[in-house]
């Protein structure tokens, strides 16, 4: 464990603790996708089954069933609870085209031809598109609450913190490193950052999230 | 082992 690593952990808390007093204050999941979160749970569930058989520390641990609870309670605070404010018909992105390739890439690219390695790597690709649908969403409307690009801005910092822990890793772990992880990640990493442009020279600056017609 | 899956991250 390192700095990056610790900070990158508790942005991601930080996001998803974000996204549930948004939901909670507002009494509204308007802006959210499903569809994203949704991903989230497949992520969470695939890559965590390690729970069951390997075990790395408690944080470790504790974190992964945080992850799984909470993004199942999201989803189930959007499909039940407040259903009426979730609107699918903005929610249009196909999923479909993210599921293909990460099965496809998750089956040549894996560490062992085993299940569980498969679905480490189906996690890892499928997580570094997840965000897609929620990004989609908010070029589809043009705009975003305020508090909901603060949960983007934790969700895209922890993406970014990965970034020197690897480098971090790479030098104090004699050459270590994950391709897979290290690949997929810069990839998710990088898209966020049209939208980091606009958090930064506008929402930072008291404006408004609004994306130029 | 470089490419070796420890996965201890998150």
């Amino acid at each position: 464990m390192n700095l990056f690593r610790l900070l990158g952990d508790l942005s991601h808390l930080a996001s998803i603790f974000i996204l549930l007093h948004k939901i909670q204050t507002t009494r509204s999941c308007r802006g959210i996708s499903f569809k994203t979160q949704a991903l989230y749970v497949t992520v969470f569930v695939a890559r965590y089954l390690d729970l069951f058989y390997r075990y790395v520390s408690l944080y470790n641990s504790v974190m992964k069933l945080f992850f799984i609870a909470s993004s199942v309670y999201i989803l189930y605070l959007m499909k039940y609870k407040y259903r009426p404010t979730n609107d699918p018909s903005i929610d249009t992105f196909r999923i479909e085209y993210l599921l293909g390739p990460c099965v496809l890439l998750s089956l040549i690219f894996n560490y062992k031809f085993s299940v569980t390695e498969v679905l480490w790597s189906f996690s890892i690709f499928l997580e570094s598109v997840a965000i897609l649908p929620q990004l989609f969403m908010l070029q589809r409307t043009g705009e975003a609450e305020t508090i909901t690009t603060h949960y983007l801005a934790a969700l895209g910092v922890y993406r970014a913190l990965y970034i020197p822990n690897w480098i971090y890793r790479y030098i104090t772990e004699d050459g270590v490193v994950d391709p897979i992880a290290v690949t997929a990640g810069l990839v998710q990493t990088g898209l966020y950052i049209d939208f980091f442009y606009v958090y930064f020279t506008k929402v930072l600056q008291g404006q408004k999230f609004e994306l130029p017609a | 082992n470089a490419t070796e899956a420890q996965h201890d991250e998150l």
